[in-house]
């Protein structure tokens, strides 16, 4: 990616990050739509042998071989079993039937977390600079397991299984199912294995933001990712024939519009079915449309498909327009005709022109990449949000991290959009998603593996959770792009990553498979249940009372009721610095009082531990939905561990 | 449509495999011919999971969550790029 790396403040790595070496030795594992390995981003120049704990291949099939694998790309497999069990045989003509991607995202999302760096990319000019994932010298290992026709969970189960046995340190899952307890979710229960082999899973949360209860992924020993913008934009402003300018962005490329205006159309006005305003394949009047700019509402059909929609119809141009859902949040696409995305505020009022004018112009001015756009970052209002729809007592997600507008490696084989009709290929794409936040945090948990090898998963994500920030440099809490406020933990979890301060927390809360296994208990499942979790025979002891609340996690989720007006938790602090004292400081919400004992934690050697508790304390019960927050962090003057809090009455 | 036939993924309670079988493959094997004679393992799991996958109809899937050290039974999901 570009921009990202110095975002995140790895760009200037002296002092900080782990030796080359010890980074050469982590293995990040994708499981994604597979991998085109003769982009740059998989050149293996300056990287020795591949680790000799590997224990992976780089299988063949349809045009691809093992020699296209290298130092950088080490292994390369496909599962397709359950895939063509369920939507028939791959038609290899049509789909590569190997870990060759046909769609762009595997390629993306695997070149995020650890591309080797290349000078001079962009998309089209396009966020240009040099391209980089976010562990360069980590090793990756590709599992191809979405195909056209989607991902199935016998076959991620199988990849699962298989990269555990080949020796991968991180596992990046860019993708999801339903929300289900987690003995009927593939992903959590193969997580579960793996965490308990040392490797970190790093999930994204979903696209189904800002809707609350809307997470996949939500297993505490998953670490969980949300999405943020970057400080980078993509300028693309409408100006209307009444003088007023609106700004927009856009990735289009290509001939420009005439210098002048245009006849500007509303997509609903020029059409004759419901839901014409959508842009929706076949709903345009091509009388209506031929050589005018059309303003379509966002929802339903892709953003990409509408403008593919209005070109087919003879439009000139596209303003797509967010709704209420989307609110400010904008998001670039490249394109197949000039075309720009602007907020709701401002589509509402391009609306109110289009409605008021009868001869409405407009023309669309595209102003290439801007940088140093604040605030940032901004919470996206698709990332998925809280409260844990399966555990309300385990606050998701757990952090975000870049997510709008990424650049990483592409495909080959499809265009930027993805669309059938785009003959374009580029060796880079500008894409969003959860799915794009997810492997910057497993390229990040790589270089915490590398410069902490003996660190467990929960240790890791304990690091990027505790130095995570919810506020700007300059002040005031992160926004949400949903509502233009500032977001809560249950959008951002415990905030934006800072690998830097990740790299020496000063203390994690650690947990291990007991742990889990005591919170499978105070989750009352059956002994069968666990089982299919855990693949053991493990008896929850009938005499203790287990507390989900009570995994050593680094945030705080408190149900509260009218008849539970008080909870307390535990937790076991574990020091990964210096000796020092630690002092706890809290803040906490108006209705809700937050104590804290001891108050003081003191280390004296490495790895030591020490527990406190937390009681949150309603004096008076609140309405069913109401939430509230608050913060808890201990410091030693050189080190804050902070921890989120979030209580919700049921 | 009884007889149609889905994926499902078996978990088994591996500790409960009879001392007989001398390979966790062959008891999953065993299980999945006790309800299917034709029915074949897609996949055998031995990491992420104890179990494999196989195309099963409803009713073979049913009958087999009560065979012997099968804790669960659950038909094949599709999940989704983020």
């Amino acid at each position: 990616t570009t921009r990202t790396p110095m975002f995140l403040g790895i760009d200037e790595t002296a002092g900080f990050l782990p030796s080359s070496a010890a980074e050469s030795d982590i293995i990040i594992g994708v499981l994604d739509t597979g991998v085109w390995p003769e982009i740059k981003s998989f050149d293996d120049s300056g990287l020795g042998p591949v680790p000799s704990s590997w224990k992976g291949e780089c299988e063949g099939g349809t045009n691809f071989t093992a020699a296209n694998c290298n130092r950088k790309l080490i292994g390369a497999r496909f599962f397709s079993m359950g895939y063509e069990a369920s939507a028939g045989a791959i038609n290899e003509t049509d789909e590569y039937k190997s870990p060759r991607d046909d769609d762009g995202h595997g390629t993306h999302t695997a070149s995020t977390a650890a591309g080797s760096q290349v000078v001079g990319a962009s998309l089209f000019g396009y966020a240009p600079g040099s391209a980089r994932g976010m562990a360069t010298r980590a090793r990756v290992a590709v599992y191809k397991v979405c195909w056209k026709g989607g991902c199935y969970n016998s076959d991620i189960l199988a990849a699962m299984d298989k990269a555990i046995e080949d020796g991968v340190n991180i596992l990046s899952l860019s993708l999801g199912g339903a929300s289900v307890d987690y003995y009927g979710d593939s992903i959590a229960v193969g997580a579960f294995a793996a965490t308990e082999n040392g490797i970190l899973v790093s999930c994204s949360a979903a696209n189904a933001g800002p809707a609350p209860f809307s997470l996949s992924n939500s297993a505490p020993w998953i670490t969980t990712v949300g999405a943020g913008t970057l400080d980078r934009d993509f300028p693309a402003s409408v100006s209307l024939g009444n003088g007023k300018k609106f700004s927009g962005v856009s990735l289009y490329h290509g001939d420009p519009l005439p210098g002048k205006l245009l006849p500007f159309v509303y997509a609903g006005n020029a059409s004759n079915v419901t839901g014409g305003n959508l842009c929706i394949d076949g709903s345009l009047d091509g009388e209506k449309v031929k050589g005018k700019i059309v303003l379509c509402d966002r929802g339903v059909n892709a953003r990409v498909d509408k403008g593919a929609v209005v070109k087919a119809a003879g439009g000139a141009g596209m303003v797509l327009a967010n709704t209420a859902l989307q609110g400010e949040e904008l998001v670039a696409d490249a394109h197949l005709l000039p075309a720009t995305s602007v907020g709701q505020k401002s589509g509402d009022a391009i609306k109110t022109y289009l409605f008021s004018d009868p001869n409405p112009t407009a023309t669309i001015l595209f102003q290439g990449t801007k940088v140093g756009v604040e605030p940032s970052p901004i919470l996206a209002a698709f990332s998925s949000r809280g409260p844990n729809p399966v555990t309300p007592e385990i606050l998701k997600p757990d952090v975000i991290a870049p997510g709008v507008n990424i650049l990483a490696g592409w495909t080959g084989a499809a265009g930027p959009t993805g669309l059938p009709e785009d003959s374009r290929r580029v060796e880079f794409n500008i894409i969003s998603g959860t799915s794009m936040s997810c492997p910057h945090v497993s390229g990040l948990a790589a270089l915490l593996k590398a410069a902490h090898p003996t660190w467990s998963p929960a240790a890791i994500r304990s690091a990027l959770m505790t130095t995570a920030y919810t506020a700007y440099k300059s002040g005031g809490q992160l926004i949400d792009a949903a509502t233009g406020k500032p977001s809560t933990p249950y959008d951002h979890g415990s905030g934006h990553v800072d690998p830097v301060s990740a790299l020496n927390p000063g203390l994690i809360y650690d947990a291990n498979t007991d742990d889990y296994l005591n919170f499978l208990c105070a989750l009352n499942y059956t002994p069968s249940q666990i089982n299919t979790v855990s693949k053991r025979n493990f008896t929850c002891d009938s005499t203790k009372k287990y507390s989900a609340g009570d995994l050593n996690y680094p945030s705080f989720a408190v149900p509260l009721s009218g008849s539970k007006s008080s909870v307390k938790y535990t937790r076991t602090l574990t020091n990964v610095g210096e000796s020092g004292a630690y002092k706890v400081s809290v803040s906490s919400p108006d209705s809700v009082k937050v104590s804290v004992e001891p108050q003081t934690l003191s280390f004296t050697t490495m790895n030591e531990k020490k527990s406190y508790t937390v009681t949150f304390s309603a004096p008076a019960a609140m309405a069913s939905g109401t939430n509230m927050f608050g913060r808890i962090e201990w410091s030693d003057g050189k080190h804050v561990v902070g921890s989120p809090v979030a209580i919700t009455w049921s | 449509a009884a007889a149609t036939k889905k994926t499902y993924i078996v978990h088994m309670a591996k500790s409960q495999m009879p001392a007989s079988f001398r390979h966790h493959a062959h008891w999953y094997d065993s299980s999945l011919k006790a309800v299917s004679g034709s029915a074949e393992m897609m996949y055998v799991y031995k990491n992420a999971i104890h179990g494999f996958s196989a195309r099963l109809t409803a009713k073979q899937a049913k009958y087999l969550e009560n065979q012997p050290g099968v804790l669960s039974v659950w038909p094949e999901m599709k999940y989704q790029l983020h």
